[in-house]
């Protein structure tokens, strides 16, 4: 009877996240392959198809008033206001998604504030992974795709944004989860009780705990011939957090140093006196 | 906390409403 709790858990987070996030994992991986039958994805390689591939590509974020007068900006900070306002919508969907945790809301509120803190960039690079081959990233909702040695291209320090994602996101890939794994994975990390200055512990330490064996469960059904599959998966929680506090570091440089460029308020709040 | 997160606190609590940027 547990284990079946348990199962129906797992298949309770994985239908949230399919209602919760745009692109998944399955479909980000058959536009990568060419498998979806629709048209590839434009291709951004350079300067020069960037400002052709801005004819075909839509962005979500053009619809947003006061996005008109970033048209002036250098294309770095253009692109980096493109990066802010998918991540604003990212921190939307994961907290949709933390929302329908079982508990989660039933935690105290200000403790539900800080999981997201701390947790949605965490979130943010686990999925992003899922839209990384080890030569670029979709990008609006697949339909275009960037590639790593333009975004390397870019000049300092916008060029060191997006390439330890790729490093870990080659690394992440290797061990071939797929959305319903990613799913509880998400769910782990969101309810992690050692994140600074939580009010009441245990109450997410005991969330955590059916997270991690739902979690154990998923991957000994969903990959039978990986054994050691949950613990390599753990290891990589401590790599997510290493690559946020560096994200954070880099973005608050560019606070100080990129006076053209604005923070979106959201992201000002999530990384302030983060790390 | 909650003076110092508005908007993370707004998402909290608005069920999916679009974020006033």
């Amino acid at each position: 009877p547990e284990c079946a709790d348990l199962r129906a858990l797992a298949k309770h987070l994985y239908d949230s996240y399919l209602k919760s996030f745009s692109l998944t994992k399955a479909k980000a991986r058959a536009i990568l392959t060419g498998k979806t039958g629709e048209k590839a994805p434009f291709v951004i390689y350079d300067m020069n198809s960037l400002m052709t591939g801005q004819q075909f590509v839509s962005y979500k974020q053009n619809s947003v008033p006061g996005q008109g007068q970033e048209q002036n900006k250098e294309v770095e900070i253009q692109l980096f206001q493109r990066c802010q306002f998918r991540s604003v919508e990212a921190v939307r969907e994961i907290t949709e998604f933390a929302k329908s945790i079982p508990g989660f809301i039933g935690l105290d509120l200000n403790d539900q504030v800080t999981l997201l803190k701390y947790g949605v960039h965490e979130v943010i690079f686990s999925t992003l992974a899922s839209l990384m081959n080890k030569d670029g990233v979709l990008i609006s909702d697949g339909q275009g795709f960037m590639t790593r040695e333009f975004l390397k291209s870019l000049r300092k320090p916008f060029c060191e944004l997006m390439e330890p994602k790729f490093e870990f996101s080659v690394k992440f890939n290797s061990l071939e989860l797929d959305d319903s794994d990613l799913a509880v994975f998400i769910a782990v990390i969101i309810l992690s009780g050692d994140r600074p200055g939580l009010v009441n512990v245990k109450p997410i330490e005991d969330l955590q705990d059916n997270m991690l064996q739902a979690l154990e469960l998923q991957l000994k059904m969903n990959h039978p011939d990986a054994p050691h599959l949950f613990a390599k998966l753990l290891q990589k929680m401590t790599d997510l957090r290493q690559i946020v506090t560096e994200h954070v570091q880099l973005l608050q440089l560019l606070k100080k140093t990129e006076l053209e460029m604005n923070i979106h308020p959201l992201l000002q709040e999530i990384m302030k006196d983060l790390y | 906390l909650k003076e110092k997160h508005k908007i993370l606190h707004r998402l909290l609590q608005n069920s999916s409403s679009p974020v006033d940027l």
